[in-house]
């Protein structure tokens, strides 16, 4: 049965979609099945992976308000062991939506059940925000993935999530565990990202990847031809990062 | 009467933060008397303007469930004519606390009316979301300025921000205009923020600032010292284009 494994952190740009793509491509390569969920209203992960926004297929929206399962909005990718369940804007909506349906938190995690056998991993992709989607998100996985730009604001909100998902924990999902905090956006140049990276191993020692990533552009590249890193440029350092981790992660 | 103008954009990581607090400062630096309202539940405005967050006093949170004015939760910083309404964690749980309130999304425009006359620029730092707490900034607004990073995904999110724009100025407030757009973090080695770059100025002609903000290390190092960039290295790309930005919005 699936691991499900969700890429989290309310502060926004620290590479939360850039990591849900190339490490669930990654993981594909390897030959595992994969699915990779976009909670994202945003539907970065959508488009990043060549999935063109089109207003006639259903999608994650219509899965969380309960019209249609989840495998039946289900995307091919041009990796083989790799679907997706794209999002869409009208998920701005949802939070609102939602409000007033019971067991709102639990709508991701029911819909996932049912496809727990089909895959190895499913990873979901949140948006930057503790709101209702990234709840959702929480409650549906076992395991969270909290990429952390190695910039001063980053380290300032890490507080607020692990507190989140000790309250997801106790409440409404007590297998919930934090997978590793990954430094991202790495630029050994740069004093602050020392700074941070020497601060997060030392409170969280065991809880850091061993893998970081560093500051690609082939990375923020990539997205505009709809591909993971691994087929715009499989020589590039962040191909090569995610990767590893990838191969740190299988071998956990 | 005040100016009040939200620093908006649902993309994550932009440079909202960076621009509010920059901006502001070098307003205030220009002698204008300015308040920076920090409606971000992450609090960075309030944190990289040096403002401890502390437990006993009451912040914008409290401005909002209207259990204080907003007058009484200012706080002084070291520019003589820059003060600032602090942000805390405990906003996170405000979109759920307000949603029965009645004409929630006037809150902050309710509260920012008596402190109008004051003021000649009032600023507003928003979190990475179109949720209540970026309505209430856009409902009190009458300007908004758009930070976008010259990256792929960020163009993407141009159209929900700007369709959320319209959308408020016909129902909430008719005023609302956008200021303009201005391009972030741009590196002029990089091809994909050319190509954004021409993109944008293409699509929005005669909306985009002319003043254009580098990717500049000692932007990203100043918030550690609770400084606004020309406090910590007014010879910096970084300090000298925010300046320019003020001086452009001051002559248009
Ligand atoms: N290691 C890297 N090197 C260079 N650029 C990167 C790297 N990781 C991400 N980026 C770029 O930085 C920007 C932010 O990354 P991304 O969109 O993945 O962050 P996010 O956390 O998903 O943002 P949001 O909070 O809006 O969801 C993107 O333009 C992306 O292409
Ligand atoms: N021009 C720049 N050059 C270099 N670094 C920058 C620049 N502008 C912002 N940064 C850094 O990039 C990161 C993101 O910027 P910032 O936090 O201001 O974005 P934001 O849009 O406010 O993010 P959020 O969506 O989380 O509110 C921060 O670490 C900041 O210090
Ligand atoms: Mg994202
Ligand atoms: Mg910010």
């Amino acid at each position: 049965s699936a691991k499900i494994v969700a890429i989290a952190n309310q502060k926004g740009g620290v590479g939360k979609t850039t990591t849900a793509i190339n490490l669930a491509a990654a993981v594909a390569v390897a030959e595992k099945d994969v699915l990779l969920v976009d909670i994202d209203p945003q539907a970065n992960a959508t488009t990043g992976l060549g999935i063109e926004k089109d207003a006639e297929q259903k999608n994650l929206y219509h899965v969380l308000l309960g019209e249609v399962p989840l495998d039946s909005v289900l995307r091919k990718t041009e990796l083989s062991h790799l679907m997706v369940a794209p999002s869409d804007n009208n998920l701005f909506g949802a939070e609102v939506e939602l409000v007033s349906v019971p067991e709102r938190e639990r709508r991701l995690r029911e819909a996932l059940q049912p496809l727990r056998a089909r895959f190895d991993y499913i990873f979901i992709d949140c948006p930057p925000s503790l709101g209702l989607l990234t709840i959702n998100a929480l409650t549906a996985a076992d395991r969270v993935i909290v990429p952390l730009q190695c910039e001063y604001y980053a380290l300032e909100g890490l507080t607020s999530l692990l507190n989140t998902v000790r309250m997801i924990k106790d409440s409404l999902n007590p297998e919930l565990a934090v997978d590793g905090i990954l430094l991202t956006m790495f630029d050994r140049r740069n004093a602050i990202a020392h700074r941070v990276s020497e601060e997060v191993r030392q409170y969280f020692t065991d809880q850091v990847f061993e893998t970081v990533i560093p500051r690609n552009v082939r990375l923020s590249e990539a997205p505009s031809f709809g591909k993971p890193i691994m087929l715009y440029d499989i020589k590039s350092t962040g191909s090569e990062s995610y990767m590893a981790l990838a191969r740190e992660i299988l071998s956990a």
